[in-house]
């Protein structure tokens, strides 16, 4: 099974 | 105070009309490098950033860095009262919570002009790093677009595999499966119908059909699209606005759970 990724456990806030 | 003018104001309208559906409200920043924006959709699983370079612009004043923060459907309710011959410009005071958008015909015999209220958002600036992609296919932006569109009908997600052969897209649903292969062919007439892959390694990726279909509402601000993979990040979509900039749309890959 897949799940959804999300952009900020890849980009991280500034 | 902020003055922008861009003669080929349709170049704003078709920036806008590729970002609203995916974004609802949205930090504009306005410093000397140009116009640009970061932001996410509302579930976080994509994010789209714009540039605009200021030397793309016929006249180019920012005298401070400017936030303004503004409702993308809202804005692109008032480009559309611009034709698509019109020049826009952009006026903001420092400090003001206003931002005024002025459209001139070519005739110049027609000036309009619409004043709309700023927003104040949360800044949620991300730090993209540079990164060393796995693979980078370039490939008309139709063509991109027509995929997404066709495997939609059939899936919900799309497997993106990079091989030496080309660039598979693979779905399934419950009427069955569909792949679509585009070999690398660079013996076209024109080099933006090429297809031109890079590949440093191969790689395999499953995304959400709907943002990518999202994406390709940008399909005519380029001609070509580029694509960029690797396992442990987020797909890149570019499409290149000629002269000025870009608009980049970032994808986080399904993961296993």
């Amino acid at each position: 099974d897949t799940k959804q990724g999300k952009i900020l456990s890849f980009f991280k806030k500034i | 105070m902020l003055e922008l003018r861009l003669v080929q104001g349709s170049l704003l309208k078709k920036v806008l009309e590729a970002m609203k559906d995916l974004v609802t409200d949205a930090n504009f920043d306005c410093s000397a490098t140009g116009f640009s924006l970061q932001a996410m959709d509302s579930s976080h699983v994509a994010l789209v950033a714009l540039l605009l370079r200021s030397e793309g612009f016929e006249h180019y004043r920012c005298d401070r860095n400017i936030t303004m923060g503004m409702n993308l459907n809202n804005v692109s309710k008032l480009l559309k009262c611009a034709g698509n011959d019109d020049i826009i410009t952009i006026k903001a005071d420092d400090g003001g919570d206003t931002v005024t958008f002025m459209f001139e015909n070519p005739k110049q015999d027609k000036i309009s002009d619409f004043e709309m209220k700023l927003m104040d958002l949360d800044s949620e600036h991300l730090g993209i790093p540079d990164a060393e992609y796995h693979a980078i296919v370039r490939m008309p932006s139709l063509e991109f677009s027509r995929i997404c569109k066709d495997l939609s009908s059939i899936g919900d997600t799309v497997v993106i595999s990079v091989t030496k052969e080309g660039i598979k897209f693979s779905t399934r649903g419950d009427i069955g499966n569909a792949n679509i292969v585009c070999r690398q062919n660079t013996t076209v007439d024109k080099p933006e119908e090429a297809t031109v892959i890079q590949m440093n390694e191969a790689v395999s990726l499953t995304f959400a059909l709907r943002y990518l279909n999202s994406f390709t509402k940008a399909t005519s601000l380029s001609e070509t699209v580029t694509i960029s993979l690797s396992s442990e990040l987020p797909l890149v979509a570019e499409y290149k606005i000629a002269d000025m900039g870009y608009i980049k749309f970032y994808l986080a890959p399904k993961i296993e759970d």
